[in-house]
């Protein structure tokens, strides 16, 4: 664990009395590696382990009787920052319904998150409507209906029409039943998929959502932020959800993600059962990426 | 700079960052490159388009473990059973395989052993209409390890040629799950003895190092006989496969490249290493 990694290289050090500036860049690259190692991309990896430097430069780790101890802290303190920030709740809209809209890479998780969301707004005296605009993969609309039953939420899609109009008359009719939001699941998609992200930027601009949530699986590598930027640049999400973090994946995606887009981590999916879902905890999951 | 005898380093500064960008990780890539350095000729180290050639051979030399894609084995029914992590792409996975064997001639059964996740057993369903297959499924809830032996059983008696058994994903943390995919192991070698004769792990290229983690730790539950590695449609490259084919030694059989029937390959490690440096 990275505690121990570090006092190593710094033991190594410390006999020679205090730290030099190049001992502190061999601790950095020691930081480097744990990163990557966790799957932060390369190059916010690289980013990060700058800032934290000149930081540990600032605070004059060089002539700290404890470098090692020190630095850590700084490295812990500088992720959860840079991952944490305010977690807001969702908004909601003035004139019902609200409306989230739940997108990402095929296989992620969205789903199985819009159950637990529903879920989770049901126990707060909320009244969902889960909408299954995923008309593509097989029995995805059966999958979203099981759920819904599952929790006692209705849902609605239509198999004969297509995605953008599964979504307007879905919208007609959460206001017709007195639904005051809607939770809308999207087929997974490549961000290299010029079609299918333009069909995510006509249901977004019928439907003006009032959060779109990008949900990411908590295991993805260096890939997190080529499809990151690309949602962000044409869909503009507000939020983003981190899943299967009940598996020891070190989540360095959620790093990469946070630093690239700049949104902030809602929530953080935590198994199969729909009651699995948690609030985002920045220290926690700092820990769990440093190891 | 005495850098006639040495490569350049800023080229293998690319070189690593390139290999890390692809999820080859750490300790793999700094192998490769030390690789590399004892490899590449004195006369070459200066030459970029060399030491590029060297680092593919290198790659493709430690990827090349590869059985043949087809299962040409004398076992019937050839028993396969499809195993990894949620949502890798297990089902389509194994929709694309049920028409791959239906193209080859051969008759094929499917079984629906994912009892637990909405709508699994539909899913199949589809595929099976797809490809024009039989499928062997039960109610939601019914145990995974009876439907796989009824899916074996229906093989024999139906003379197939192969039965595929599609299971639900399960983190590889979870003991109990890891329990549960034995004793779906037991019952087909129960049904059938010496079978599964072939266990599928699905890894998506997007998976970063936990990939190998996922391995070591279902090939320890479950002897894995070879890979498939889905979603190299989307910009990820799936490089852990490298490190899992190295510590594993299991072939890398097919590719998914997309979400419909046609869109598996079988893996070709001079291709797959092209696609990595485009
Ligand atoms: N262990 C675990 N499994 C999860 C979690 N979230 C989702 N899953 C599982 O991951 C798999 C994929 O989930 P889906 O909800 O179908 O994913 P999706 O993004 O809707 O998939 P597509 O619609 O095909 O893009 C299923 O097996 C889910 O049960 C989680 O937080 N933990
Ligand atoms: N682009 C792309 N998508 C794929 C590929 N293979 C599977 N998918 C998609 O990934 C998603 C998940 O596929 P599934 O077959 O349901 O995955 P699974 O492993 O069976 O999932 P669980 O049973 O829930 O664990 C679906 O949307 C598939 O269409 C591929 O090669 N390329
Ligand atoms: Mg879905
Ligand atoms: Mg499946």
């Amino acid at each position: 664990e990275i505690t121990e990694k570090f006092e190593d290289v710094f033991r190594k050090l410390k006999g020679q009395g205090k730290i030099s500036e190049k001992h502190l860049a061999d601790g950095m690259r020691e930081i480097r590696r744990v990163l990557l190692e966790a799957d932060v991309n390369y190059k916010v990896a690289k980013q990060f382990v700058a800032d934290v430097q000149e930081k540990a430069l600032g605070a004059d780790v060089v002539k700290s009787i404890t470098p090692a101890q020190q630095i850590i802290k700084i490295v812990h303190d500088e992720l959860v920052l840079l991952i944490g920030g305010s977690s807001s709740p969702l908004k909601t809209a003035n004139i019902p319904p609200t409306v989230i809209m739940v997108v990402g890479l095929q296989g992620s998780g969205k789903t199985t998150f819009c159950g637990k969301l529903a879920n989770q707004l049901k126990a707060q005296g909320k009244k969902p409507l889960l909408i299954g605009a995923d008309l593509q993969r097989p029995a995805a609309v059966e999958q979203l209906k099981t759920v819904g039953r599952q929790i006692g939420v209705d849902s609605y899609s239509d198999l004969s029409t297509t995605p953008l109009s599964v979504c307007k008359a879905g919208f007609s009719l959460a206001r017709q039943k007195g639904c005051d939001v809607i939770v809308l699941d999207t087929a997974g998609r490549l961000h290299v998929d010029e079609a299918l992200m333009q069909e995510l930027q006509q249901i977004k601009g019928e439907l003006k959502p009032h959060e779109t949530l990008f949900v990411a699986d908590g295991m993805t590598g260096q890939d997190a932020v080529n499809a990151a930027t690309v949602f962000l640049e044409k869909i503009d999400f507000s939020g983003i959800v981190l899943t299967k973090m009940d598996g020891d994946a070190r989540g360095g995606a959620a790093l990469s993600i946070k630093a690239v887009t700049n949104r902030p981590i809602k929530y953080i999916g935590t198994g199969e059962k729909l009651d699995a879902l948690e609030i985002f905890h920045p220290d926690r999951v700092a820990s769990r990426i440093l190891g | 700079v005495s850098g006639k005898t040495r490569i350049d380093e800023e080229t293998l500064e690319e070189i690593e960052e390139r290999l890390i960008a692809a999820d080859v990780g750490v300790n793999t890539t700094l192998d490769i490159i030390s690789a590399l350095r004892e490899n590449l000729q004195l006369r070459d180290r200066n030459d970029s388009q060399a030491v590029l050639n060297c680092l593919k051979s290198e790659l493709i030399e430690r990827l090349q473990m590869n059985g043949s894609a087809d299962t040409a084995s004398n076992q019937k029914p050839y028993i396969i059973m499809v195993v990894g992590v949620n949502g890798v792409g297990k089902t389509t996975s194994i929709g694309k395989l049920a028409n791959h064997f239906v193209q080859d001639g051969k008759r094929v059964v499917l079984g629906a052993a994912d009892t637990f996740r909405a709508a699994a057993s539909e899913q199949l369903e589809i595929w099976a209409s797809r490809a024009n297959v039989e499928i062997v499924r039960n109610k939601p809830g019914a145990d995974p390890a009876s439907v796989a032996f009824d899916a074996v059983a229906a093989a024999e008696s139906r003379s197939a040629d192969i039965a595929i058994i599609d299971t639900a994903g399960r983190l590889h943390t979870k003991s109990n799950l890891m329990e549960e995919l034995k004793k779906i192991q037991r019952a087909i070698d129960r049904k059938m003895p010496g079978a599964p004769h072939e266990v599928l792990l699905v890894i998506d290229a997007t998976t970063g190092q936990n990939g190998l983690t996922q391995a070591k730790v279902f090939n320890d539950a479950v002897k894995i006989g070879g890979i498939v590695l889905t979603k190299l449609d989307g910009t990820a490259k799936g490089g852990i496969v490298v490190a899992i084919q190295e510590q594993l030694r299991v072939p890398i059989r097919f590719i998914g490249v997309g979400e419909q029937m046609d869109d598996l390959q079988p893996f070709v490690p001079e291709e797959y290493v092209e696609a990595l440096f485009s």
